[in-house]
């Protein structure tokens, strides 16, 4: 599963997210990716969210939604609810990871699995590409 | 800063003991292309849904991720595409599900936000809306690559379904 998020300069955010699902899937199983609020959410009040991973598990607890919410009605940080959500996600057995980018322009993931692709950049000059 | 961007490329059983050195310099390549492609419009001060579109369309053109060309494979051979785009000013969004025949299954979810009421378009409805959105549309084979393929057959000779291999081919 691919995605992305960001932040431009005006301070608007969005997210976007594409897949082939899981290799073998049968009966016309849909995971998390097109499922608004699962595997991808922005909003302006909080922050864009992109999933990949067992797209049941992030079906179940709303992932992206959920870090959002966080932020917006707890004030949390998006990476520190990432974090949580991320955590909850593993307690229910299952894995994967999020990239997140906050209405203020921090960004950066979370994940519970050995490796995740992926990449980010900033208007600060930051680049950064990793796998492990 | 006044602009940022992430990518991912998928997650999983990804391990410098798994991911040969080919395929490594492979996916950070496409990672930097599609990271770059979102920034370079970003810089130019144009919008996150126009630059996170742009960055996932490359991606889906990477063999090297599970997305568009290099997509997993269903139980029947066949590629089935999910796609979503949201924009955070007005929480708009537009998803597909199931499509087989679009090049690149992120533009047809935008084409659902901005030229549907709708947000979940799902199967043949859905490709027949890509038609008639006028948005590229390829053969079914162009998505398939032969790892995918022996990927498929593997898990189907060992009398496997998806969920045993996961987080390894999804």
């Amino acid at each position: 599963t691919v995605g992305a998020v960001a932040r431009d300069v005006a301070g608007h955010v969005a997210a976007a997210t594409s897949t082939g699902g899981v290799t073998g899937k049968r009966w016309g199983r849909i995971g998390d990716s097109p499922l608004i609020g699962a595997g991808t959410y922005a909003d302006d009040r909080a922050g864009a969210v992109s999933a990949t991973g067992a797209g049941e598990f992030f079906i179940r607890i709303g992932v992206a939604h959920e870090i959002a919410a966080r932020k917006r009605m707890l004030g949390e940080t998006m990476l520190g609810a990432g974090d949580a959500v991320i955590a909850e996600l593993g307690a229910m057995g299952g894995s994967g990871g999020v990239i997140v980018v906050d209405k203020e322009g921090e960004g950066g993931w979370r994940f519970n699995t050995p490796g995740m692709y992926r990449a980010m950049a900033s208007g600060g000059g930051r680049r950064r590409i990793a796998i492990f | 800063s006044d602009w940022t961007i992430l990518i991912h490329g998928g997650a999983g059983v990804i391990t410098r003991e798994t991911l040969d050195p080919a395929a490594e310099a492979g996916a950070r390549a496409g990672l930097g292309a599609a990271v770059d492609a979102g920034a370079a419009i970003l810089a130019a001060g144009g919008s996150a849904i126009d630059a996170v579109e742009a960055a996932v369309r490359l991606l889906e053109d990477d063999p090297h991720f599970n997305a568009g060309r290099g997509a997993a494979l269903t139980y029947d051979g066949a590629v089935e595409l999910d796609a979503a785009i949201m924009d955070g000013r007005d929480r708009a969004a537009g998803a597909v599900a199931g499509v087989t025949r679009t090049r690149h299954p992120v533009s047809l979810a935008r084409q659902v936000l901005g030229a549907s009421p709708h947000v979940l378009l799902g199967g043949a409805g859905a490709d027949a809306f890509a038609r008639e959105q006028g948005l590229d549309q390829v053969e079914p084979e162009w998505f398939e690559i032969p790892e995918r393929r022996r990927q498929l057959e593997a898990m189907r000779a060992r009398g496997g379904d998806h969920f045993d291999i996961d987080m390894k081919y999804g």
